[in-house]
């Protein structure tokens, strides 16, 4: 898995 | 503005509709270090209002500075303000230059 600095994190309201 | 402070703009967004209808991505310590809207949901709050685009990064909610906040924190942020009966609005802060503050 890619390092946490380039995580993609999404949230829908 | 600051030298470093893009041009900003001041959207009030009406709580029109029983969700708000964005997606944002980003955070501190990503590639993305404020929060970036991703989607815009046909019949939310958001699209309703129909002053916010996606691509506009936020920089604060409510007056709430987003800057050095992880993903998950300014994701709490935005739905508290959502979810809050003390306001019928929320106030979004954004930009439209893509920068690191």
């Amino acid at each position: 898995s890619p390092p946490k600095e380039y995580e993609d994190e999404v949230t829908f309201f | 503005p600051g030298l470093l402070e893009p041009m900003s703009t001041l959207v009030r967004v009406p709580k029109s509709a029983s969700t708000l209808g964005i997606a944002i991505e980003g955070g501190a310590n990503t590639r993305q270090p404020l929060p970036r809207i991703v989607t815009i949901q046909r019949g939310g709050s958001a699209h309703n209002c129909g002053q916010l685009k996606v691509g506009q990064v936020i920089l604060e909610v409510n007056g709430i500075s987003l800057r050095g906040r992880e993903h998950r924190e300014a994701a709490c942020l935005i739905a508290e303000a959502f979810k809050t009966k003390e306001k019928d609005y929320i106030d979004f802060l954004i930009t439209e230059f893509n920068v690191a503050l």
